[in-house]
């Protein structure tokens, strides 16, 4: 009966996943390989394509006060322009995180300021690994798959742009090479997100408690769905460590920005979450 | 902290309708 529970928790996570996150690591792999009906990928790799490309960069749902912004602000540069896209994207993903975590059994009866901890701290590392499935060692896909922008692009953008996404793409390897599937993925959020070690928890046993479940249907699944797979269990919760420092240097090139960029501006939302977060 | 983060808190707060961030 345990092992039954443990499996309709990891089915409920999984639809949840499904419910929340517009592209699946399938659906990625998909795009990737080229095994989809849709079209291929537009590829960005220099700055021509850049600009070419540059009016899908929009999130799904562009608002009119987004565009007054983006208008009225006087950012010239592409890199500049770029990253304000990649930015409302993310705080798009923040709030599809949020709703996810919601949907995790007994996160929404926790302390409400714990569930403002989870996610500040959780949040970022969880948007680190759900874009690892959208990554190979070439480049990434973004805006919904619709586009494939180059690894070696990336690089060449000028400093401190250049050095976002190459950590990234280096734990992304890593991390597509334990070939966790979409519901295996939906359960390791869930344990990235009750992580009870966070700074300023008031009420740190229920977390645990909820994270020690789905820390059990994550292990049964793996055990389950990946049997060849030596001490996978292990290896998965391993990259929580990685993921950390990738937070700290992320949050640190933030700051950079923010000091050497005049026309920079943090979109709020990140601002709350990066604000005295390390 | 909920006042240090009101967007987060109000997105935790909200059902899953679309929030205007």
């Amino acid at each position: 009966p345990e092992s039954a529970d443990l499996r309709a928790l990891a089915r409920h996570l999984y639809e949840s996943y499904l419910k929340y996150f517009p592209l699946t690591k399938a659906k990625a792999r998909a795009i990737l390989s080229g095994k989809t009906s849709d079209s291929a990928p537009f590829v960005i790799h220099d700055m021509k394509s850049l600009l070419e490309g540059e009016q899908m960069i929009n999130s799904r749902q562009m608002p009119a006060q987004e565009l007054r912004r983006a208008e009225m602000s006087v950012m010239h540069e592409v890199e500049l322009r770029f990253f304000h896209s990649c930015q409302s994207r993310s705080a798009e993903a923040v709030s599809e995180v949020t709703e996810f975590a919601k949907s995790i059994p007994g996160f929404v009866s926790l302390d409400l300021n714990d569930q403002v901890t989870l996610l500040k701290y959780g949040v970022i590392e969880v948007l680190i690994i759900m874009i690892a499935p959208l990554m190979n060692k070439d480049g990434t896909l973004i805006s919904y798959g619709q586009i494939f922008m180059t690894r070696e692009f990336l690089k060449s953008l000028r400093k401190p742009f250049c050095e976002m996404m190459e950590p990234k793409f280096e734990f992304s390897v890593r991390f597509n090479a334990l070939e966790l599937d979409d519901s295996d993925m939906a359960l390791f959020l869930a344990v990235i997100i009750l992580s009870g070690d966070r700074p300023g928890l008031l009420n740190v046993k229920p977390i645990e408690d909820l994270q020690e479940t789905v820390l059990h249907a994550l292990e049964l699944q793996l055990k389950t769905s990946h049997p060849d797979s030596l001490q996978l269990f292990a290896k998965v919760l391993q990259k929580m460590t990685d993921l950390r420092q990738l937070v700290t240097d992320h949050v640190q090139l933030i700051q950079l920005l923010k000091e050497t960029e005049v026309d920079w501006c943090l979109h709020p939302l990140l601002q709350e979450i990066m604000r005295d977060l390390y | 902290l909920k006042e240090k983060h009101k967007i987060l808190h109000r997105l935790l707060q909200n059902s899953s309708s679309p929030v205007d961030l």
